[in-house]
């Protein structure tokens, strides 16, 4: 009945290494036309943090435009693909974020899931 | 039974002008914790445009920080109060965007729906 993470979630992320800049998350950014990128680490894209459009901007205003590793976000709000979407949808809304990485058991990045496949769940109610 | 936008929307949201500073819009942004600031202009805050930390992000790995009015798209897309929600999220969706500042009949800035209004619908439902 309820659809689960797996069902809805990008399943092809973008994803970038802490030891890369700050630029070329924002050129990733504006590449792939997403807010949300998650810092992965080694071949099996481990779980490491992440960055987004808004800390690009925080950067921004504060001027500390250096690394992904200095602007990323380390303590990451994350999802597993068989969690119900309710569920998911919970832990964004209480922690007034619109975007999760969705790993595995081993805490590999398999997707990510935003608030814009939420409302795009609404947009097919008549 | 299908709640209007007037009934989710940020009825207080940011606002700035496009004489602006992207790096003041940054700051918006970091104090408010929000992505999104309509652009407008005079006393009614009549919509011009918006910007987003998105739109910062893509100045950033262009190098080009300059005025609001450089960066913020002008063609904005938006919706009234009196709308359905589930027509609201269809425009969203099929803009690729995840907000959309909310006008009245004179075309002044009156609120700002986000994907974020809608997950927070979702984990509402058991
Ligand atoms: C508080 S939110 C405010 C803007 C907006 N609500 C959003 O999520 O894009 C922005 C901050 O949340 C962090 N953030 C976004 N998604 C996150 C996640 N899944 N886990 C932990 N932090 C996250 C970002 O790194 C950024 O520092
Ligand atoms: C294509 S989206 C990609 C990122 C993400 N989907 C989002 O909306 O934040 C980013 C671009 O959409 C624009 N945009 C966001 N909301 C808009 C709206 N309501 N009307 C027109 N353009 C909008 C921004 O100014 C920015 O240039």
């Amino acid at each position: 009945k309820i659809p689960l993470v797996g069902d809805i979630m990008d399943k092809f992320p973008i994803t970038i290494e802490k030891t890369g800049s700050v630029v070329e998350a924002a050129r990733k950014m504006r590449e792939s036309s997403k807010n949300h990128i998650p810092v992965v680490f080694g071949p099996k894209n481990h779980l490491e943090g992440i960055i987004t459009s808004w800390d690009v901007s925080k950067a921004v205003s504060e001027g500390t435009l250096n690394s992904v590793e200095k602007c990323m976000t380390k303590k990451v709000i994350y999802c597993y693909p068989d969690e119900k979407i309710d569920v998911a949808a919970s832990r964004l809304s209480s922690a007034g974020i619109s975007a999760m990485p969705v790993v595995d058991s081993e805490g590999n990045v398999v997707g990510l899931i935003t608030s814009e496949d939420f409302s795009k769940l609404f947009s097919g109610r008549k």
